[in-house]
């Protein structure tokens, strides 16, 4: 494997991210990319990291491997780069460590960290393709606003979304809440856009818990889109340059 | 109230 990622940054916000669901993961890397499924320890949430090879420059990936890598590890590694700092990552076949070099674009700067990789063994969950009844996308700090406002009062959030707009509420021992929003499209700062494609009325209840946790994805991208069908997991995604993508994956609340 | 789900109850083993 040699791949080279113009941004350190861009791995090191999806390891910020992940890390406090996940610890030890694969990073499987074939022709297609680098790719990452892992559960948490409670297996509500999965995680789905897809950094396709065209968001790497050169990519090559000679054989399948699985890099088992511990996410604190490579989060130190990966906080020696400065921000600006190109990455190479390489392995070899049956690899005993992954090597990073990071490169600053300005300087004569290199520096080189070998992570010691990990027998990981996983196993791999199969993810239906799925037509959400419900599309939402919104700005990711107004998501990351409103799961950290609403867990103040509770520690679930009913999303419920119709044609009036989508609505996330909350009852709690001091009181409920609620934050509705609607469709609206800011020509200016596309960015602040929320749409909504519905197909038909949805509600779901959610652990408020494991969305803050997603949350911590928001600064990789400036919106957030989420899928829902009833009695589905919600699909919280965070896109990345290149069709690149991180997915949260969360297991909805049942029952009476 | 309501019970927290499994992601094993959605998504199947490869």
């Amino acid at each position: 494997l040699e791949a080279r990622l113009e941004q350190a940054n861009l791995l090191k916000k999806v390891v910020d991210a992940i890390k406090d669901l996940v610890q030890d993961c694969n990073f499987d890397c074939n022709d297609s990319g680098i790719a990452l499924q892992a559960m948490d320890n409670s297996h509500v949430a999965l995680v789905s990291m897809m950094l396709k090879s065209e968001s790497f420059s050169p990519f090559r990936c000679d054989r399948n491997i699985a890099l088992g890598i511990n996410l604190t590890s490579l989060q130190k590694v990966l906080r020696c780069a400065n921000s600006e700092d190109i990455l190479t990552l390489k392995a070899e076949d049956a690899p005993d460590v992954v090597n990073l070099v990071f490169e600053s674009a300005d300087s004569d700067r290199l520096s080189e960290y070998d992570i010691k990789l990990m027998d990981i063994d996983q196993e791999h969950l199969g993810i239906p393709e799925t037509e959400y009844a419900a599309n939402i996308s919104m700005p990711s700090a107004e998501f990351q606003k409103i799961c950290r406002d609403l867990m103040a009062l509770s520690e679930s959030v009913a999303i419920e979304c119709t044609k009036e707009g989508v609505k996330f509420s909350c009852n709690g021992d001091i009181g409920s809440g609620s934050v509705t929003l609607r469709s609206h499209t800011n020509v200016d700062k596309p960015e602040n856009n929320v749409e909504i494609d519905l197909t038909e009325p949805v509600a779901l209840t959610f652990s408020l818990k494991y969305l803050v946790n997603f949350c911590k994805a928001s600064g990789l991208s400036g919106q957030v889109k989420l899928c829902l069908s009833n009695e589905v997991p919600l699909l919280v995604e965070y896109g990345l340059a290149s069709n690149s993508y991180l997915r949260f994956y969360l297991a909805p609340k049942i029952g009476d | 109230g309501k019970g927290q789900s499994s992601i094993f109850s959605f998504f199947g083993k490869k």
